[in-house]
């Protein structure tokens, strides 16, 4: 009956590896990968039942592994990003091109706005520059990729089980269009959890994880986390933040790339698939006598 | 000599007995997106000798339901249980706001047998 949980369903929630129903505040659209990944798995149950003969290993599906997406699990969830765009699309100068998370430029001073008629050239990767024996070189203010778009990314990892094994964690990035040009790049770092935000701190505690270039026409972009060893095999933080870049390339005029900055600014959606193996819910495949 | 009980009537026999049951009428609708609801099926009935054979049952339960038929008293007939189950897959969201597809092992009863 509706109303005041009774134990029946406190045991059943509990054998849903639920503590109590859940309440959702503005229920979402259901994500179309979740949605195919159900029917999927409803399509494979209604086809076993109808066999009903004895299956062996190979035909069976698996009884805890996700064949869409490759990975051994029982449970995959598509978690919303909660973090907030900084910059709507304006362009900046740039943070970090042509240096690693230690150099100079990627602990520098806050950003100033870049004279976008100025044209944008890389500095050479290694900042110093040979003195000539006896001369002297005018060293030029490094000229730095505009930043186009800067996006705080932060997941709530809160609600998975400390005895859930990740065995996939996807960023799943997707924006319109993609770049406008070539020579556009994406960098991702990893920043501290919201208690620390702050101007000064984000600067200087983030670190790089990552530069890719940003090609024109690709919409959605995947970031495996597993790969680039930000998580572990073990359990999930209870909350991940991250910083998304896309600095700009060259060859567009000031107008233009500032008007792409702003359209790629307000399309980008961050999400992450995780998905988990629970061992105590999930028994290796019996093999049959 | 002992005379055999007179054999149960047929619905009394071993089987599965199907319920379904739907999220909304115990208001999780809201919460789960799908399914509806789900089977919540229940092996009922009871193993008797001879029957047994019949009834999906293991070697050492006919062996029982024989014993029980000779000596009622010592021997309890076999039990009527789950064999054979299929698993679920639900579609909800959690208290993060998080869409969750999550998948049940052994879940659904779709057949009994005497053990």
């Amino acid at each position: 009956q509706p109303g005041p949980l009774s134990p029946q369903a406190v045991a059943l929630l509990r054998a849903l590896g639920l503590s109590e129903p859940p309440a959702p505040r503005q229920p979402r659209p259901v994500p179309p990968l979740l949605w195919r990944l159900f029917r999927k798995s409803q399509e494979k149950l209604a086809a076993a039942k109808e066999t009903q003969e004895p299956q062996g290993p190979e035909q069976q599906a698996q009884p805890c592994r996700v064949e869409e997406l490759g990975v051994p699990g029982n449970i995959v969830r598509l978690v919303p990003d909660r973090g907030k765009l900084r910059n709507q699309g304006k362009l900046l100068s740039g943070s970090r091109a042509g240096g690693g998370a230690d150099s100079p430029q990627a602990r520098g001073p806050p950003r100033h706005r870049l004279n976008p008629s100025r044209p944008v050239t890389r500095p050479p990767r290694a900042p110093c520059l040979p003195f000539p024996p006896g001369g002297s070189v005018q060293f030029e203010e490094p000229a730095l990729a505009p930043l186009c778009v800067e996006k705080p990314l932060f997941f709530n990892l809160s609600a998975l089980a400390p005895q859930e094994q990740p065995t996939l964690v996807r960023l799943e990035l997707a924006c319109a269009r993609g770049a406008p040009g070539p020579g556009w790049e994406l960098s991702l770092s990893l920043a501290p959890g919201p208690q620390l935000w702050g101007w000064q701190a984000h600067w200087h505690h983030r670190q790089l994880l990552l530069t890719q270039p940003l090609l024109p026409g690709q919409d959605t972009i995947h970031l495996d986390l597993l790969d680039l060893g930000l998580v572990g095999p073990s359990a999930l933080p209870r909350n991940l933040s991250l910083v998304l870049e896309i600095l700009a390339g060259g060859g567009g005029d000031g107008n233009g790339t500032e008007a792409a900055c702003t359209s790629l600014g307000r399309s980008l959606e961050a999400s992450l698939l995780v998905v988990t193996l629970h061992p105590q819910q999930c028994r290796p495949l019996a093999r049959r006598r | 000599r002992t005379v055999a009980p007179a054999a149960p009537a047929p619905d009394r026999i071993c089987r599965p007995h199907q319920l379904y049951v739907s999220f909304r009428d115990v208001g999780w609708h809201d919460w789960i997106i799908a399914p509806r609801g789900f089977m919540a099926n229940y092996c009922r009935g009871s193993c008797p000798f001879p029957l047994a054979t019949q009834l999906n049952s293991v070697n050492h339960a006919i062996l029982q339901s024989l014993m029980h038929s000779v000596a009622p008293a010592q021997t309890p007939l076999p039990c009527c249980i789950p064999v054979r189950l299929s698993p679920i897959s639900v579609l909800f969201y959690d208290n993060g706001d998080n869409v969750v597809l999550r998948h049940y092992e052994d879940m659904v009863v779709d057949e009994c047998g005497c053990r």
